[in-house]
């Protein structure tokens, strides 16, 4: 309940009409951003503890990855393979919904379901002006793409991301560039 | 050399000129020219500026951001179809990736702005801009906090006389979800979906048939309305903010719009949670 009621008061404290407008000092707008991680962090551990109830045979903490809408997460760029867990917070099905993560050469990518069939995948290089975002710390320079055929309304689906050092049979398929030069 | 051109689900077709450019997108065999490019406003250095309360460029006309000739490449997985996109960089500080999947009905634009480049000490207001050859009768749609679409008009107040003192910003409406214009007479509406809120409006270049929604901004001059600091944010190293956005497109027929419009909105609110966990090959068995 502690960890919750840090994020509602961070959103009450946004409610304030200079951080709706966005015309609050920089130094103002430094704090807000601080508060806001600092709440998110919190409910990331609620996040957590609801898995260990869900699945108590799970003892690893989950990682979660705040950095995915600039193509980075270190859980995933490490060449090391990861259980995903994808939770649909709507009230609706999602179907064949694309996921994208950051990976890193020199390694082989499979993705796998539930019941470890494997499914099929794709890497896309992450563009240039991506990887040269100024603060971006990531070794990752593609993209491992896939489909989740269904998640269920307020589910949990978990896909495996299998990662090895040698080529499998149905290891992702590298996607390569071709310039447009009219 | 030719262009390229993407079938995606429903039977929307959407094609690329020999520059890696969008340029035509077809909807049940009906096809309306369209075009994307990223512009700015100069923010004024003299009388009141343009700051984080108001829009107020020393010029009413935008000027392109790239200074040489946009670079495009194509990636397309033609085994799977699960990815089919064209990567653009139209400068230094700004570039998009434009993504296609076959199993949606929307065109995603996925674009990186900044750092904004202030060496010229011109502040810059950078909008993008989605041209079409609809016509729209100089009136577009935009919601209220996520709820009504109200109707808006260029230049226009629906419950007084309104004197035009600022030209652009005078038609600047608050897009807290989605834009929209529509053409009565094809049936056809192009709804714009934003991750954030955004300003946004139809272009003073050309009123029909256009939708312009400012991306970033970066000024060098507060505006005086009570902030006392221009709208400069530095961003992690001091050289200024980089924003990255998504737009989805849609185009559909009017009457089918709001049935593909609300719940993509609720999608892009409530995007799945992801999380990871360790684990080695054999436990998937065991599992």
């Amino acid at each position: 309940e502690m960890n919750i009621t840090r994020m509602r008061e961070a959103m009450g404290v946004m409610q304030h009409h200079d951080a709706v407008t966005g015309t609050e000092k920089q130094h103002v707008a430094f704090n807000y951003a601080k508060m806001l991680d600092a709440a998110m962090t919190q409910c990331r551990h609620v996040i957590n503890e609801s898995y260990r109830k869900l699945f108590p045979s799970q003892t690893e903490q989950h990682q979660f990855c705040p950095y995915l809408n600039i193509s980075s997460c270190p859980a995933t760029e490490m060449g090391e393979s990861r259980m995903i867990h994808l939770y649909n917070p709507l009230g609706h099905r999602l179907v064949n919904r694309t996921i994208r993560l950051p990976v890193k050469d020199g390694y082989y990518y499979q993705i796998r379901n539930q019941y470890g069939n494997t499914i099929p995948s794709v890497l896309v290089p992450i563009p240039e002006f991506v990887r040269k975002i100024p603060g971006r710390i990531s070794v990752a320079n593609k993209e491992l793409v896939f489909r989740v055929p269904i998640m269920e309304s307020l589910g949990i689906t978990t896909m495996y991301m299998d990662v090895t050092e040698k080529k499998q049979p149905y290891s992702a398929v590298e996607i390569e560039g071709e310039k447009f030069n009219g | 050399n030719e262009g390229i051109r993407i079938q995606m689900q429903d039977g929307l077709i959407v094609e690329f000129d020999s520059n890696g450019t969008i340029s035509t997108m077809i909807r049940n065999d009906q096809s309306i020219s369209i075009s994307n490019e990223f512009r700015f406003y100069r923010g004024a250095d003299i009388g009141r500026h343009s700051g984080a309360y108001i829009f107020r460029p020393s010029e009413q006309k935008t000027f392109p951001v790239n200074r040489k000739k946009m670079e495009a490449t194509l990636y397309i997985d033609r085994k799977f179809g699960i990815v089919q996109q064209v990567h653009q960089q139209f400068d230094s500080y700004v570039g998009q990736i434009i993504r296609m999947d076959e199993k949606t009905d929307y065109v995603e634009f996925d674009f990186v702005v900044g750092p904004i480049p202030v060496n010229d000490k011109i502040g810059k207001e950078i909008i993008t801009r989605y041209s079409t050859n609809l016509e729209n009768d100089e009136t577009f749609y935009t919601d209220a906090n996520g709820r009504q679409m109200l109707r808006r008009r260029w230049n226009y107040r629906p419950s007084w006389k309104y004197e035009i003192q600022e030209p652009v910003s005078g038609n600047y409406y608050p897009v807290n979800s989605r834009i929209a214009i529509r053409d009565v007479g094809k049936s056809l509406q192009m709804t714009i979906m934003t991750d954030r809120s955004q300003g946004g409006s139809l272009s003073p270049e050309q009123i029909n048939g256009s939708i312009d929604l400012m991306v970033h901004r970066r000024l060098l001059h507060d505006d005086y309305f009570g902030v006392g600091e221009p709208l400069n944010e530095p961003g992690v190293d001091g050289h200024g903010l980089v924003i990255r956005g998504r737009h989805l497109l849609l185009l559909d027929q009017v009457e089918q719009a709001a049935v593909k419009h609300r719940p993509l909105a609720q999608e892009m609110f409530m995007e799945p949670i992801i999380s990871f966990t360790p684990f080695q090959s054999s436990t998937i068995m065991n599992n």
